[in-house]
């Protein structure tokens, strides 16, 4: 049974696309098959997988625009199960284009459809938003993993993300969930992270997942080499704490 | 002659609201009179300055929609010289509000017209996206700070950014320059660091400031106690580089 996962905050910087490419990877290496799904016109996630620059009119962008299948779209990885769905920078014009458009909240459903069995984790990295692109993964989404960077704006925008999460279950997507909150860019020595994480225990309780990710270099690294942190560095904090959440995450159901 | 600054970059997380807040505390330490204007509906700059959760409809939304004018909205912060035009969450709904409405880029610079006389600095604080609000600031604005922090995602997104600076240039405001880059974030221990400015030296050259802002926990934790760094801790590093930073750009004239 395919899992779709929306990775979303408005919140800029919080380690969404971090979180995506590097939990897809440590998914993918206990043999899941995963789709990551770049949903964000930045196209960070695409370029941490590879030097994917020549995509030539081959990203979601022209899935979206009717010009190509999905299918033919989706490009493999250094890993073995981990495909990626490339976005670019066009991406960018869907907000206005989709304005008028009938049912535009479910066109990432709805060309997901028939590929998504092929996969056991389908993972979305969404925008730092919550326009039209955000609101197409959190209907195409059987859950919503939060990244939730232990500073202290991170708590501010949470309001506003619950308020839309609540808004989509009721108007477009009643099965959709809370999957988790994952502390990222944690930082015992500092009392900010403690502070900001201790909210976070009060306001979601079993909701956070017991892996926290560590402030580690080597995940701000490892995008420059187009690899996950787990082909650029195993033994580094980064990749055991995602190895360790994939784990928590396949534990979960 | 009053110098009106966008503060942007669509990457998130990159230290706009951070040098937003932090730079207009300096200017007005050094007695130049300075209005930071909030158009990033997460409202973060608002809430950097003090608790002013019960606007009660009084935000720079309010003088997008008409209903009240800018000079009724401006609010005192603890910093003399400093005044704030507050942002809140409705101001997500403009991006669909104003989709047929004619000339509205020109909203906030129509806006700020009256009152701009009175102000040395009129800062702006984007949020993290190329669409309307930021292009509402870009037209309005004088010139564009872009803060750049110094890791692997930054130099990606800048293409995109410089082509929509080009395009405002090109069809909206031909007088728009680029003040400044910022080097945010500097480690000096990491190779990642000095990797990126050395990048966005050969791409920007005299362009980048020669202050860098230093990684300072103390730069995260003033937000929490509603204060800018100079309020909160005025020995920091992080204090003294936003001072550094002021000095810099009065100079620069
Ligand atoms: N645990 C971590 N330790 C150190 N650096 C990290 C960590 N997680 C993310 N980073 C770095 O922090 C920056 C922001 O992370 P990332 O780009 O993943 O966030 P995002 O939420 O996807 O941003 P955006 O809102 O722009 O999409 C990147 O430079 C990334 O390499
Ligand atoms: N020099 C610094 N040292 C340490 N932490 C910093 C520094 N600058 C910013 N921060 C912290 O990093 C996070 C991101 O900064 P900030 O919110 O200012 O970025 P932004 O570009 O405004 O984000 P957004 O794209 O969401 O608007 C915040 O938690 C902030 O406190
Ligand atoms: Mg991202
Ligand atoms: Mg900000």
């Amino acid at each position: 049974m395919t899992k779709i996962i929306a990775i979303a905050n408005q919140k800029g910087g919080v380690g969404k696309t971090t979180t995506a490419v590097n939990l897809g990877a440590a998914l993918s290496a206990a043999e899941k098959r995963v789709l990551l799904v770049d949903i964000d016109p930045q196209a960070n996630a695409t370029s941490s997988l590879g030097d994917f620059q020549n995509l030539l009119g081959k990203s979601i962008y022209d899935v979206f625009a009717e010009r190509i299948n999905l299918e033919d779209v989706i490009i493999k990885t250094e890993m073995d199960f981990l495909s990626l769905l490339p976005s670019d920078i066009s991406l960018a014009a869907v907000d206005v284009e989709l304005v008028d458009k009938v049912s535009r909240e479910f066109l990432l459903k709805e060309k997901l459809e028939k590929s998504k069995k092929e996969y056991d984790y389908i993972l979305i990295d969404c925008p730092p938003s919550l326009q039209i692109l955000t609101v197409n993964a959190l209907v195409a989404a059987d859950s919503v993993l939060i990244p939730l960077q232990s500073e202290y704006y991170a708590i501010e925008g949470l309001g506003k993300l619950l308020n839309t999460i609540n808004l989509i279950q009721h108007d477009l997507n009643p099965d959709l969930i809370i999957e988790g909150v994952l502390i990222t860019m944690y930082d015992q020595r500092l009392n900010l992270s403690k502070q900001v994480v201790e909210e976070a225990l009060k306001y979601f309780k079993d909701k956070v997942y017991k892996t926290y990710i560590p402030r580690n270099v080597k995940l701000a690294e490892s995008p420059s080499f187009g690899k996950p942190i787990i082909l650029y560095d195993i033994n580094s904090s980064g990749a055991r704490a995602y190895m360790k959440l994939a784990k928590e995450i396949i534990k979960n159901g």
